[in-house]
């Protein structure tokens, strides 16, 4: 474990306890994408599937408990307890345009040919597309409530210091994981236009982010 | 590419 990578769980973790606040505090799901929630729930699910099998650490454990309780209690918002605020027209984005190719990729380049490992790398691969949905309904809508952008905010500085904590593990112990390197940095260039966005909109205290 | 043993990361 390294600060980088720590500081990378806390942005991850920080970033969904503000998304489901949000929608908690303000019994409203209007402007998030049910969809990008629900593939994150997937990215969960598939790459914890190791959670009984495998024993890290008690920190590793408790986390993936965290974030897979977290993502479903977010699920369960949207499409259960405030359904009747969620704008399933704006949330348009055609998921199986993400999910064959994921799907398909995962199963030409993995570490090995076994379920799991599949699995794994499925997660990884969707876990940098996962967060389409929710930009392509902001560029729709082409707004979004400073909360939402806090939260994308947080999502993507983890995975940024996820890459910094890869350069630290590569110096420091020979570590190189490939395709979650690749994917992670694919991942974090999706976001370098809303980063932009974010510094230059809502730091500035326009409160909500409107498009140009 | 080299082969992460196990996957040890989030």
């Amino acid at each position: 474990m390294n600060i980088f990578r720590l500081a990378g769980d806390v942005c991850h973790l920080v970033a969904i306890i503000i998304l489901l606040l949000k929608i908690w505090r303000s019994r409203s799901c209007a402007g998030i994408s049910g969809k990008s929630q629900v593939l994150f729930a997937i990215v969960f699910t598939t790459r914890y599937l190791d959670l009984f099998t495998v024993f890290i650490s008690p920190y590793n454990t408790i986390m993936k408990v965290v974030f897979l309780a977290l993502s479903y209690a977010t699920v369960y918002l949207i499409y259960m307890r405030f359904r009747n605020t969620f704008n399933s027209e704006n949330d348009s984005f055609r998921l199986e345009f993400l999910l064959v190719p994921v799907i398909g990729l995962s199963f030409l380049e993995n570490y090995a040919f076994t379920p799991l490992e599949i699995l794994w790398t499925f997660s990884i691969f969707l876990e940098s597309v996962a967060i389409m949905p929710q930009l392509f309904m902001i560029t729709k809508t082409g707004e979004a409530e400073s909360i939402t952008t806090h939260y994308l905010f947080f999502l993507g500085l983890y995975r940024a210091l996820y890459i910094a904590n890869w350069v630290w593990r590569y110096h420091t112990e020979g570590f190189f994981d490939q395709i979650a390197v690749v994917s992670g940095v694919v991942q974090t260039i999706f976001y370098i236009d809303f980063f932009y966005l974010y510094v230059t909109k809502v730091l500035r205290g326009r409160g909500k982010m409107t498009l140009p | 590419s080299m082969e992460p043993l196990r996957h040890d990361e989030l």
